[in-house]
């Protein structure tokens, strides 16, 4: 692992903080406000009574707006933007929807298994019509086990940027760079835990979910590539752009 | 390939 300062550290940790408040969408007093308003039996209706194709047209859009604020969120972070073009594409690619899944506990209510979409609380029946209830569950069941985890924003950022700037993506031009990064992210986020009083075993944990976000986002692509396959209009004429860039 | 994401990380950030 490379020798790093406690000084770079600190600086590292501020820098990825700062970045996080800056790019999470919604700050937690917005959401913590909000959790009493959750959709009422005809609202859940309405929803489940569209055509799948609008919901999926719908839950896209939501994706990709928060996928746009995880862009500028790795554009923020130190040494990010001086991987050459083709790696940040390469990260992002891989990394944002995990980063995406990764907030969604800040959202989440686990009281009433809910999350703040389109306005107000949801639970997982509002996404029935998708017809991935297998999906829907797992992420709702991701964003409760982290939530268990009580982390703070910080904790959080440095997570999320850990696994965005994963080197063990396929198709990175420069490795060793990358790998470089993490491990200082890594580094920061131990410091972090430490500093915080958090138990050895809370790293274990987060290292653990590695796998589960790269479960949920290769069912989500699964899912997609069904969906495509029944509907390829309009995905094509009504998805966003970005999501079809990430996803297609 | 990847045009909006290009043009995302070459804008400044705001």
């Amino acid at each position: 692992s490379p020798t790093v300062s406690m000084d770079e550290l600190e600086h590292l940790a501020q820098n990825i903080s700062k970045s996080h408040m800056e790019t999470c969408q919604y700050l937690q007093e917005e959401l913590q406000q909000s959790t009493w308003q959750t959709f009422l039996q005809d609202e859940v209706e309405c929803y489940q009574s569209k055509p799948k194709e609008v919901m999926w047209q719908l839950c896209a859009v939501k994706i990709t707006e928060a996928i746009q604020y995880v862009v500028e969120f790795a554009k923020r972070i130190d040494g990010f933007m001086e991987l050459c073009q083709n790696d940040q594409i390469v990260l992002l690619k891989a990394g944002s929807l995990e980063v995406v899944f990764i907030r969604m506990c800040r959202a989440f209510d686990t009281q009433n298994n809910t999350v703040y979409f389109d306005g107000k609380y949801a639970g997982p029946e509002v996404f029935k019509v998708l017809g991935c209830d297998d999906l829907i569950t797992s992420a709702y069941d991701f964003a409760k086990s982290m939530c268990s985890l009580h982390l703070s924003e910080d904790e959080l950022a440095l997570f999320s940027a850990f696994i965005l700037l994963s080197s063990d993506r396929s198709w990175l031009q420069e490795k060793s760079k990358v790998e470089k990064l993490q491990q200082k992210t890594q580094l920061a986020l131990q410091h972090m835990l430490q500093k915080h009083q958090r138990g050895e075993e809370i790293l274990t944990k987060l290292i653990c979910k590695v796998s589960t976000l790269r479960g949920l986002c290769s069912r989500h692509t699964e899912t997609l590539s069904a969906f495509r396959a029944v509907y390829p209009d309009i995905v094509r004429a009504h998805f966003p752009p970005l999501y079809k860039e990430l996803f297609g | 390939k990847h045009k909006i994401l290009h043009q995302l990380l070459q804008n400044s950030t705001s």
